[in-house]
């Protein structure tokens, strides 16, 4: 229970909010109660679930600030078994207000620690922002494991690297238990050779930790969030949707194993 | 002389450092004398133009730290009239290491005021990072105006807003000058009809702003990386160079009116 997952990489713009969205929609549509905590200032995965911007006063800037009554923060969503604790552009300012505080990286660790005992979500899913600053070091530290969305592109593989090796540093520091669940291809097209080179690449240096499902591009997952939706909501039956479905039975099937 | 412009956008993976680099070469390819300053941690600018990551160490980090001397730090690269001071991972400390440090917004204006009285460049390019924090302020500390690189998507255009409130910020507290030079539509594909919305939308909030060239989805674009090439420079005549060639006309032609 309570398993904490951070979807993370510091390379912008490669489907972390789209793979936190969906993912969560498809545990929760496999029976599992899940948690979005929504870590990026820009706000993405909750606009992704529908909570309009005047709706969220209650964000994870207030939760962090409080650090406690978690319950307060977590709104429910239009799909069933999935709740959420927003963010707002609050949250950029976060890190500089905190500067001087002793052990901010344990901030939500901490936070997140009133759940253990309620045993109320099977996973907990962290969206984190295109950097490795401290908002991304307390996803880290508070964390079980991540998973790694890849785009398939050369900046993106290029960077991967960097991000495995920043997490070792956080893992032998501060996060003992913190392992990485899987590597996910996402916006992968076919047709375009540089893709498969990137695949190649991916499968060759990181072998079993790169999922066997690939993520597609696939319009329809980006028109969702226009929409307030999840892929698999707006569109189920699409090429991404199944994907992300076939993703999440891949995930809980290696999670069984650990 | 010594236009600074910053590359900018919070949100990731929109096209920054590909506008960055595709837009310095063909500024170059006009005969304006050129330098890009890499302020990513990534580094993918640098990477973008060629520079291999064990040639790196008078990087941005090291002149951001000695504050002087900034000729030891601008590379020439493999296209005439384009120089660059390159990035490495060493720069994601930076923040955390002058936290204390009073005025630190300024640091990058003082740098490259040493440029000003020797007129060396036409323009200086600056490719920031996805996020709003210092090395962001920096930048928009230290330059003329901005250009905004906003991907056909709807999570972009969402954030948009915000980041023009960022920049007239900094505009009122930090740098009376900063201007916004316009916004650029990035990896535009005809064939989706959300993209037309993302165009329609920007141009009835945003008119004159946003340029009339925009910049096509195309494959050889994100291919040129993996050769360390500018995609003008990898495949002159495909549709993103030539698109790219167009807006660079376009920018001048507008800075002559500024
Ligand atoms: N498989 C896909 N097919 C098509 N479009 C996609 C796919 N996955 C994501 N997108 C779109 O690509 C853009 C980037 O995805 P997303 O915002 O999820 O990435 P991110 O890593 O969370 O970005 P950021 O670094 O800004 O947080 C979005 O507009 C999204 O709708
Ligand atoms: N017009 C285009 N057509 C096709 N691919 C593109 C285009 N522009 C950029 N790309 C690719 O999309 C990805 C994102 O672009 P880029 O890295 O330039 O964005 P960025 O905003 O600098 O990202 P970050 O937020 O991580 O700094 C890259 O892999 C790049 O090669
Ligand atoms: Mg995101
Ligand atoms: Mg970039």
């Amino acid at each position: 229970m309570n398993h904490i997952v951070s979807i993370i990489n510091q390379k912008g713009g490669v489907g972390k909010t789209t793979s936190t969205i969906n993912l969560g929609c498809a545990f929760a549509n496999l029976g599992q109660k899940i948690l979005i905590i929504d870590l990026d200032p820009q706000g993405n995965a909750s606009t992704g679930v529908g909570i309009e911007n005047n709706d969220r006063d209650n964000s994870i800037y207030k939760l962090l600030n409080e650090r406690n009554n978690l319950q307060h923060y977590v709104k429910t969503t239009k799909i069933e078994n999935l709740d959420i604790i927003c963010a707002n552009v609050e949250l950029s300012g976060f890190e500089t207000e905190v500067a001087e505080v002793k052990n901010r990286a344990f901030i939500l660790k901490e936070i997140l620690g009133d759940l253990k005992e309620k045993n109320q979500y099977n996973q907990i899913l962290i969206d984190c922002p295109p950097s490795l600053s401290l908002l991304t070091v307390m996803a880290l530290v508070a964390s079980n494991s991540v998973i790694v969305p890849l785009q398939a592109e050369f900046f993106a593989l290029e960077g991967l690297t960097q991000l495995l090796k920043t997490i070792n540093r956080i893992k032998s520091s501060l996060n003992k238990r913190l392992e990485v669940e899987g590597i996910v291809l996402t916006m992968f097209d076919k047709r375009n050779k540089l893709c498969s080179q990137v695949e190649d690449e991916a499968r060759k240096f990181f072998g079993e930790q790169v999922y066997q499902t690939m993520i597609p591009r696939n319009i329809r997952i980006s028109e969702a969030p226009s929409h307030g939706l999840p892929a698999l909501v707006y569109d189920k039956y699409c090429a991404g949707s199944i994907a992300y479905e076939k993703l999440a039975l891949e995930i809980i099937d290696k999670q069984k194993k650990f």
